[in-house]
């Protein structure tokens, strides 16, 4: 039997948003300590992750590990039934083949309960190991959103350098160039207004940003997003949602031929 | 620019 009460439940609908358009059709492991999905895009060169701790929700309950198969785009269909303010339960039993989800208002006053027919998914899990990164930058949410949205009118791809004076974003197209160079910043008012850049040694990468723009409808579940580069290795864009876990996203470098 | 899939990079658990 699995259990699964969260009162802020606008943040599941906020997390399957910011999924959906990567990866249909994924596997989400049930334990005592949480929910976790790893997927792949269906070209394999990006890959969602997340995690939502049990001590995050208001009541969590897990028997025995679970595997659900959902088809994010119909869960996401269901969601839309919450209202923003709803608390979200989410059931299971340990061998049915449905995911009861029930809405209840703030108040209570008005209950939605519905099941969704769960999957078989086949599905590969890649060991990601803790690596050491060239350079690290927390940046606004905003301003990433911002970014990867203003360049993607001027290319498909971007070239992300980090160096001593910042961390500097640049596309090329038809129509032009653009560069867009962030410094470190300490002014801010609230410590996450501002940027900060950790880095090791200097690095540059290439990213198609039609897929960095997709990791920006992550935007509403967090105020802040780490991007981390490494030398020859895939880009790694981390939104961690207060009090309850985490959205990573990876994606492969283009690489000169 | 080709781009190699994720499993050029990470291996399985």
């Amino acid at each position: 039997m699995f259990e699964a009460r969260l009162i802020q439940g606008s943040l599941l609908k906020k997390l399957v948003d910011a999924i959906k358009e990567l990866c249909t059709e994924v596997n989400w492991d049930i334990s005592n300590s949480g929910i976790n999905m790893q997927s792949m895009d269906g070209s394999h060169v990006c890959l969602v992750a997340f995690n939502l701790r049990a001590d995050g929700f208001d009541h969590f309950r897990c028997d025995r590990p679970l595997t659900l198969g959902i088809n994010l785009g119909n869960l996401a269909k269901i969601l839309k039934c919450s209202g923003s303010n709803d608390i979200i339960t989410m059931k299971a039993d340990d061998n049915g083949d449905t995911l009861t989800l029930m809405f209840e208002s703030e108040k209570q006053d008005r209950i939605t309960d519905v099941d969704l027919k769960l999957m078989s998914i086949e599905s590969e899990h890649l060991g990601i190991p803790d690596q050491d990164y060239s350079a690290e930058t927390s940046m606004p949410s905003s301003e990433y959103q911002r970014i990867v949205r203003d360049l993607s009118s001027i290319g498909d791809t971007v070239n992300i350098s980090a160096t001593k004076e910042g961390i500097k974003f640049s596309a090329m197209g038809d129509i032009g160039t653009a560069n867009i160079t962030l410094r470190q910043t300490s002014s801010a008012d609230k410590e996450e207004e501002n940027v900060k850049i950790e880095m090791k040694e200097p690095v540059l990468l290439t990213f198609a940003l039609r897929y960095l723009n997709n990791f920006a409808k992550a935007t509403p579940l967090s105020s802040t997003v780490q991007v981390f580069l490494t030398k020859d290795l895939p880009v790694q864009v981390n939104y961690n949602i207060q009090d309850l876990g985490y959205v990573k996203y990876y994606l492969a470098p283009k690489i000169e031929e | 620019m080709p781009q190699k899939t994720l499993s050029a990079f990470y291996g399985k658990p």
